[in-house]
């Protein structure tokens, strides 16, 4: 494992920290999209099929059930949480799940490397998981007071999808045979997805004033 | 595809 795919699994990780110190020590999911939290959910359900089937390395065994686990702890507690759920922006919060599943379902059907259950439901993660964050976006830019905590989880977020980018080229042109087209234009896609996003988070930060998406 | 690689990443 090259150091730009590590970097990209730490980012990913403490992306996912920072999202769970923020609910549990303010008790406050404020700010944070559902919707996009249950997206990923179920990227990581449709990924990690191979979980017990196919084993890679303890890392990434441990990677994979670290992401489920996170993934689902964060569900739970924005919606069932006593207090946690009481801080949820429900009202701003209204992208629908089957806009986006759906047309990923429908392409992962179309194309795909190959025609089987376990390769389509991993190429639906990857269509999924470029698009999940848009519920997210709109929320940040209707939220008119985002707190530091979830503009730098959503920056970990993106940084982790960058960082696998120059993960991807550097394999291209270090291993014989390494070629993944659906995982790389999804992954482009998802990134370029953060374009605005990034461009504002570099201007609140020259400027040292807080992000605040134009709307 | 016959030298099919386990999917690695995350």
């Amino acid at each position: 494992m090259n150091i730009l795919r590590l970097a990209g699994d730490m980012t990913h990780l403490i992306s996912v920290i920072v999202l769970l110190l923020k609910i549990h020590s303010i008790k406050s999911c404020a700010g944070i999209s559902l919707k996009t939290q249950e997206l990923y959910a179920l990227v990581f359900v449709s990924r990690y099929l191979n979980i017990f089937t196919d084993f890679i390395s303890l890392y990434n065994t441990i990677m994979k059930l670290i992401f489920l686990g996170t993934s689902f702890s964060i569900v739970w507690y924005m919606r069932y949480h006593k207090i946690v759920r009481r801080s949820y922006d429900k009202d701003q919060d209204t992208f629908r799940h089957y806009f986006l599943v759906l047309p990923c379902l429908i392409l992962a059907l179309l194309i795909n490397e190959r025609f089987t259950f376990k390769e389509i439901m991993w190429t639906f993660s990857l269509y999924l998981e470029a698009v999940a964050i848009l519920p997210q976006l709109v929320l940040l830019q209707r939220t008119k007071n985002t707190d530091n905590l979830t503009v730098q989880y959503i920056f970990l977020l993106g940084a982790y999808r960058a960082l696998y980018i120059l993960n991807w080229i550097y394999r291209y042109f270090t291993e014989p045979d390494y070629l993944h087209w659906i995982t790389w234009i999804s992954g482009l896609v998802q990134t370029i997805l953060y374009g605005d996003f990034f461009y504002y988070y570099f201007l609140s930060w020259k400027n040292n004033v807080k992000l605040q998406l134009p709307a | 595809n016959p030298t099919r690689k386990p999917k690695d990443e995350l």
